[in-house]
């Protein structure tokens, strides 16, 4: 997946619609203290499908709604799009993955699910090589949370499932937060162990 | 899944030494397995050994080099097992001039392959870009996005 | 020597919110007491409120934000009770260009009665200091230490 | 106490005898990184009594003394010398915390100690005003260590006692270490307020 495109409103700092198209290469994000450049990285993991509020600075997961200014009401909710588009190594990747998942399965439950009663579900996304996917997360301040793939409606475990073991989903290497890089030679052992295990 | 672990570590491993000296301009990094005995349990201990310098404790290493010594960990993984993008949040911070363009150096090679979104303050960094979004809050409390523009040299 | 805690702290308290006022070029700081009926045992909470934001969790501040609420709170106690000479390595790292305006400020404010010793790689807290060593390791792995002129703008 | 000196001989990466003058004002310290800044930082903390050798990013006290490299043996012994000169206020304070120190043990033990029998004590190390006070401490390979106060031998605890209370013993708010702003604000409610004890 290549992102390409990302879509924020009422996230945190950001009350108004704001888009940023990303390209080959690199793309830096510059900017004062506190003007929202790692409100951006946020959004980002948010709609990747991060559940934990504290990775997100805050208490409780209803802080990342726009909260409201002097000037500006607060918003009643916030949404977040990433556009993503596959490459060839996705697909054969995920069907890779889901096979692998499946035989799990099957080891585990002694059962016999075959790929051919699954692969409809994938099928539907219709994930093809050079499409585009989008992802959008919604969380409303009545607490509800909405979760769309390709503008149809979906659970949250769909999208954290298009990105485990990729580095961008429970264990991140590929995401460094801002003050990771100074705790990861303080960190015990175990927990970098998690990370190449996380890889391999 | 005991096999596909070791393999991965010693990709991992060799991926480590070779940006260990490429980012410290020399020097020897080395991931090594703790109580090897039961593999399925061991830690990961980090041996790194900056140009010049004897070997010692990690612990005793400058701010800038655990820094660069955590960035040679991270983008070894990464080396090994791509993910399609990577996203860095002032992973510069700590690093003097010298050090930094040898980070933005391995990150313009790498870039060829993989997509990198980095936040910085620092102008060096900046510079490598290949496009530059700025953040601002014009109106308080607002966050805005201009589209910077990069003059390449 | 309750009394003596809750004098000091209303003091540190007045300290931080000019402190913090004085660093941001604005916004509202305060230091708060949890669990008011047991002074001896509560701790003590952070409210910090720069320019122009609204009132929210102190976890939801940027990094910068962050460190120049805790450098506030450092200098805020420090100016209760002058230690005689205050020692800061790299405190300016997260920071941008006007807060480092703003902090460099403030402690040449404090330096006509406190000695300060500032670790740093920005220049602009450099172009402020009264003098300035230059540490280098012309021979790998021992550090030397070399007196770097200043030029006063 | 102002800071008026500092010799470093065998701490750290300061394999040679090496001195740093104060005066009044900001004194910035610049350099690469690990040429040696924070090991300075840390040579004051050491001379000052610090005994927590993680403080000093290290396992164990040994580890500060210079370790040698491929062009330069090791060092048998790391030696700080710290000096400073004392000011008038120094002086009535610690006559002050002298006097405090001994009511307390008063009311903790209801006995009845005089500060004229501890006086003289005071008087040994005839800090009057104007005067420079010179801290040593040594340890060596073996595992000693040696005090000096002034050039005479005293205690790791003689030399702690001048400085606590000021901010630069054992509770510490006016030295920051490397990476501890970061660290202030996540810290817990308690801590923050021995911050503030240690002051009052
Ligand atoms: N829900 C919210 N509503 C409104 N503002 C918010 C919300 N959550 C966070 N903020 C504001 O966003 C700001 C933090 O932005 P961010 O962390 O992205 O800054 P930054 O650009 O990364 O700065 P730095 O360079 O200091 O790291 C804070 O000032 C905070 O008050
Ligand atoms: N006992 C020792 N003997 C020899 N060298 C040592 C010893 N202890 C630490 N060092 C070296 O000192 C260096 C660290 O120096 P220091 O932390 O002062 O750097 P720094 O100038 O603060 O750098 P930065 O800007 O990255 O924070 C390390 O490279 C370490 O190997
Ligand atoms: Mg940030
Ligand atoms: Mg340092």
């Amino acid at each position: 997946f290549k992102l390409q495109r990302l879509e924020i409103t009422g996230f945190k700092s950001f009350a108004n619609h704001t888009e940023i198209i990303f390209d080959d290469g690199i793309t830096a994000i510059v900017g004062p203290n506190g003007c929202g450049k790692s409100n951006i990285f946020e959004a980002i993991c948010w709609a990747l499908g991060e559940q934990r509020a504290k990775l997100l600075r805050s208490n409780e997961m209803q802080d990342i709604i726009f909260q409201g200014t002097n000037s500006h009401p607060p918003a009643s909710m916030a949404e977040v799009t990433l556009h993503l588009l596959s490459t060839k190594n996705d697909i054969s990747e995920e069907i890779e993955k889901f096979d692998e998942s499946i035989q799990k399965l099957n080891e585990r439950n002694d059962s016999n699910i075959e790929r051919k009663s699954w692969k409809p579900y994938f099928q539907n996304l219709q994930i093809s090589e050079g499409e585009t996917v989008s992802i959008t997360r919604r969380l409303f301040r009545s607490g509800e949370s909405e979760y769309l793939l390709n503008g149809k409606p979906c659970r949250l475990r769909d999208i954290q499932d298009l990105f485990s073991g990729t580095g961008l989903g429970n264990v991140r290497y590929a995401i460094i937060e801002q003050g990771y890089i100074g705790q990861i030679l303080s960190a015990k052992p175990s927990e970098r162990r998690a990370l190449i295990e996380e890889a391999a | 899944s005991k096999e596909r672990f070791i393999k991965a570590f010693e990709i991992i491993n060799s991926n480590f030494t070779k940006l260990f000296s490429d980012l410290f301009g020399g020097g020897t990094g080395e991931l090594r397995l703790i109580e090897t005995d039961e593999i399925l349990e061991s830690g990961i201990e980090i041996i790194a050994q900056p140009p010049g310098k004897r070997l010692q404790n990690v612990l005793l290493l400058s701010g800038g080099e655990k820094a660069m010594t955590a960035i040679a960990l991270m983008l070894a993984i990464f080396e090994f097992q791509p993910s399609p993008f990577c996203i860095l949040d002032e992973v510069d911070a700590p690093l003097d001039d010298s050090n930094i363009s040898r980070f933005i150096e391995k990150l313009r090679q790498m870039a060829s392959e993989i997509q990198f979104l980095i936040i910085t303050h620092n102008k060096k960094t900046m510079e490598a870009a290949d496009r530059l979004y700025g953040v601002t809050m014009q109106e308080k409390g607002v966050s805005k996005i201009v589209s910077v523009d990069l003059k390449r040299i």
